[in-house]
């Protein structure tokens, strides 16, 4: 549905406390701050690309709460397997950027 | 800005 967001509830404020550790600026995290938090899932280079182009929904370079969430809950997924989209699905657009 | 569109703003590129 329309209200639905795919990133749950629980992952939400488990990512939200990660992004909140990394210090923001006028809340976003600039590339250079998630980069090696998104290095650390091991994940190859290229998909972490992949994830970032899907996550900056705003292409502004940087990272809010929201998009932050979804570039976290695209590594959990990759970890888990699950080959990340080409294009974001609905589904993963924050209810605010829709 | 990004003269190298949208891409050069993905800091694994």
């Amino acid at each position: 549905t329309d209200s639905h967001w795919a990133v749950r509830p629980e992952e939400k404020s488990k990512f939200d406390g990660i992004f909140d550790s990394l210090v923001p600026v006028n809340g976003l995290l600039s590339g250079e701050k998630v980069k090696p938090v998104l290095m650390n899932s091991k994940l190859p280079v290229d998909v972490l690309g992949k994830v970032w182009d899907l996550s900056d929904i705003d292409k502004d370079g940087h990272l809010d709460k929201d998009e932050f969430a979804v570039a976290m809950h695209l590594v959990y997924r990759a970890l888990e397997k699950e080959p990340v989209p080409s294009v974001l699905p609905s589904s993963l657009i924050p209810p605010s950027k829709r | 800005q990004y003269p190298g569109g949208s891409s050069s703003t993905n800091p694994f590129l």
